[in-house]
């Protein structure tokens, strides 16, 4: 099954 | 001295509606151009980023920029005493401020209401969102597409969304059996919040969890069309546009295949 992601992942901190 | 007077105070109920079940407090920043909102669930799966700009208000005055820290579910209450016509006025000092009034005044101006909400200290973390070229934007009917996600999420937890030059799919399956919605990219554009068009540059098939879309399409009656932009291993981003002068955006991290 597909794993959930955050969204960390894909944008860095401001 | 901040202050913003909203002609249409519906238009606060209906942001308020939108954001509320997904972010309990936010940070709303007010400078001379806008107010903007930007807060995080609390797995940091989803993100919701506000932006009203200030011609939506009648009048709107912000000396200093400053920051109010929202408890959504106070102001929800304090708005649900609000009629759609009502005006409603934002009031904060710009000093550290901690409270903000509200002022609801009936159109017929018999009616005054005057709240003080107190202000949270709030440390979420704020995300920096790249601008990103997207692989495919499908602009699409807003009752449409809270219709399909609340129907798909009866046959699955997840929802794979695949876009071709044609058509954009919408399927689902669990223990019920599986689902597939297909809509076709409309040949003519004559009813534009009726229409179906996805703009393409290449395909692409993402699986996004229903739980999360389902609580962006709160978002429906501020808008009627709403705009999903995709790419392959990014997040998800549905935008509902608040008239010309501003927007709500939700992201949604994919589900990507161990």
């Amino acid at each position: 099954t597909p794993i959930q992601n955050d969204l960390q992942e894909f944008y860095s901190l401001a | 001295m901040f202050e913003a007077k909203l002609q249409q105070g519906g238009l606060l109920k209906k942001i308020l509606e939108s954001v509320k079940d997904l972010v309990v407090d936010g940070l709303w920043d007010c400078d001379g151009a806008a107010i903007t909102l930007q807060g995080m669930d609390s797995s940091h799966v989803a993100l919701v980023e506000m932006l009203l700009r200030a011609e939506a208000f009648e009048h709107y005055r912000c000396d200093r920029n400053v920051t109010l820290g929202m408890n959504h579910n106070h102001l929800s209450k304090i708005l649900k005493c609000a009629n759609n016509d009502d005006i409603v006025i934002l009031k904060a000092a710009d000093q550290n401020p901690d409270s903000c009034s509200l002022i609801l005044e009936s159109k017929n101006g018999e009616k005054t209401s005057d709240f003080v909400v107190s202000l949270v200290r709030i440390d979420t973390d704020q995300l920096g969102i790249p601008e990103t070229e997207y692989s495919a934007h499908v602009k699409m009917s807003s009752g449409e597409f809270q219709r399909i996600c609340r129907d798909l999420s009866q046959f699955g937890d997840a929802v794979q969304i695949t876009c071709s030059k044609q058509d954009v799919k919408f399927s689902s399956s669990g223990e019920t059996g599986k689902a597939n919605i297909t809509l076709t990219h409309s040949a003519t554009v004559d009813k534009e919040e009726e229409s179906v068009t996805v703009d393409l540059k290449e395909p692409v098939d993402l699986t996004f969890a229903l739980r999360f879309l389902n609580l962006f399409t709160k978002a429906t009656p501020i808008s009627d069309t709403v705009t999903l932009s995709l790419s392959q291993e990014a997040p998800l981003v549905v935008e509902y546009k608040i008239g010309d002068s501003g927007h709500i955006r939700y992201f949604l991290a994919p589900k990507i295949q161990e």
